[in-house]
């Protein structure tokens, strides 16, 4: 989770 | 997704929009680097593999393959492109792209989050980005009189950054446990390379000036 929301930038 | 994310996104879309039409009103691309664009092109392959398997938003698929195509669509330009091709001064572009590239690399393989392909990949991506637009700047370095769309060009893509260093504090101020170190520390490297670019930009700016960075 942590990293999924990481990426979720461009 | 908060308002500086957003402008900063903008930015750098408008940025890509400005560099083509550049070209194509122009059909010329002098004081533009193909070595910094195949480097974009590189960064853009490597970070946007999760188009294969993950989705976010309908957004970010979008801005992904716009980023992907468009500077495809600039490398296409650069040195297929019958008018625009002749106008490529490779004499002056001579930036050593693996000088970047493999410490970037090196430094993705030792630190990461995950040592995984795409996890690897990912790292790289967001190394490379920071310096990726050096090539650009020393060749309008070596350019005298650097017209007004390319360092428009160069100029919002530095907003760009800009506007994520706020999209960060932003969310370190609202989003409780929100950490990414790599991110942070490789952007603002990122945004600092621009700092004299920008100095020398509002300084033509206000004077009323041409752009011509001192070598």
């Amino acid at each position: 989770q942590d990293l999924h929301d990481e990426h979720d930038e461009l | 997704m908060n308002i500086f994310r957003f402008a900063g996104d903008m930015t750098h879309l408008l940025s890509i929009i400005v560099l083509l039409l550049k070209i194509n009103a122009t059909k010329s691309c002098a004081g533009v680097s193909l070595k910094t664009q195949e480097l974009y092109l590189l960064v853009f392959v490597t970070r946007y593999l999760d188009l294969l398997y993950s989705y976010i938003s309908l957004y970010n698929t979008f801005m992904k393959l716009f980023f992907i195509c468009s500077s495809g669509c600039v490398i296409w330009y650069i040195r297929e492109h019958k008018t625009v091709s002749q106008t490529y001064d490779s004499a002056q572009d001579t930036f050593r792209v693996l000088f970047l590239a493999c410490p970037c690399m090196i430094l993705a393989l030792t630190v990461n989050h995950d040592f995984t392909v795409t996890e690897v990949l990912w790292t790289f991506s967001i190394y490379l980005e920071a310096v990726a637009i050096l090539p650009q700047l020393v060749l309008l370095q070596r350019t005298k009189n650097v017209d007004t769309l390319t360092g428009n060009y160069v100029f919002l893509l530095g907003g760009y950054r800009a506007l994520y260093l706020l999209n960060w504090i932003y969310r370190i101020l609202t989003e409780p446990g929100y950490r990414q170190w790599i991110v942070w520390i490789s952007g603002t490297i990122q945004t600092a390379i621009y700092c004299d670019f920008f100095y020398y930009y509002i300084k033509s700016w206000r004077n009323n000036e041409r752009l011509s960075l001192p070598s």
